[in-house]
């Protein structure tokens, strides 16, 4: 415990923060390792494919936004099983959740998808893109789908996944922080347990650097999203302020 | 910003289950 690693943090620190984040989220993410291996190869059929395509624009978006939302209700709880994160002040939660929940909904993904036929799981089995065709918005679509494609060509195990969602998620990047020193310390701690474990993990010197620079392309995804809400919300105001789910409403809208 | 987001406070302040 008394060996030192980066910025004087003990190594025994290192690996209970891991360890605490490891287990929060095992804890909190909506399908097992195990689960996902037993669907990755059920396929929508291509009535099933079809049917989703043939849906009115509205009634698929508020499928999606009630999907999304189920998924933000696990990250928040993801969020606060993370040693420290409540201890921030509530204005820092509310934030770093308001501005992170979606791009840590994003990063879980990968773990729903199969990178050898490009699909996702959606209502209990897998789809490729065709399936949100009737959205509208099929630059968003293709590009959540690329992204998912070229985080899974990293290889990351269950372990990394989950530092990296919390440092996704306890960013100082964030506007309008009120104790960004505290965000900082706590994201800094959790930089050094990832580091630690790439290292571990891969052979490629430069896996944590291309993790990383990953990050920009979460923040498009977020705004390419709030952008085609507000296009959508336009046309059809009606179905996002009666419809939508009020979560989703407060986080996006 | 807890008045502009009650639910998310609200699920933030729930007990962890």
């Amino acid at each position: 415990d008394s060996q030192l690693g980066p910025n004087n943090v003990s190594m025994g620190e290192l690996d209970r923060i891991a360890q605490n984040i490891i287990k929060s989220h095992l804890e909190t993410c909506q399908y097992t390792t195990e689960e996902l291996q037993q669907l990755a190869w059920q396929t929508h059929s291509y009535e099933e494919v079809k049917m989703y395509q043939s849906k009115p624009r509205d009634v698929l978006w508020q499928q999606c936004a009630i999907q999304i939302t189920h998924a933000i209700q696990y990250v928040v709880e993801f969020a606060k099983r993370i040693s420290g994160f409540m201890e921030l002040c509530q204005n820092d939660q509310i934030l770093l959740l308001k501005s992170g929940c979606l791009e840590v909904v994003l990063v879980r993904m990968c773990r729903a998808f199969n990178p050898l036929n490009n699909t996702v799981l959606f209502e209990g089995k897998y789809g490729g893109m065709q399936m949100f065709k009737a959205l509208g918005c099929d630059d968003l679509v293709s590009a959540v789908f690329d992204f998912a494609k070229s985080l899974c060509s990293l290889q990351l195990t269950e372990e990394e996944i989950a530092l990296f969602s919390a440092a996704v998620l306890i960013s100082t990047d964030r506007p309008w922080l009120m104790e960004p020193r505290k965000v900082q310390k706590l994201q800094e701690k959790i930089y050094f347990a990832l580091q630690h474990i790439m290292q571990k993990n891969h052979m490629d010197e430069d896996a944590l650097a291309k993790l990383i620079s990953r990050i920009p392309t979460l923040s498009a995804l977020c705004t390419l999203h709030t952008e085609e809400l507000q296009a959508f919300q336009q046309l059809h105001p009606e179905t996002v302020n009666v419809l939508f789910p009020p979560l989703y409403k407060e986080l996006f809208n | 910003l807890k008045e502009k987001h009650k639910i998310l406070h609200q699920l933030l302040q729930n007990s962890t289950s």
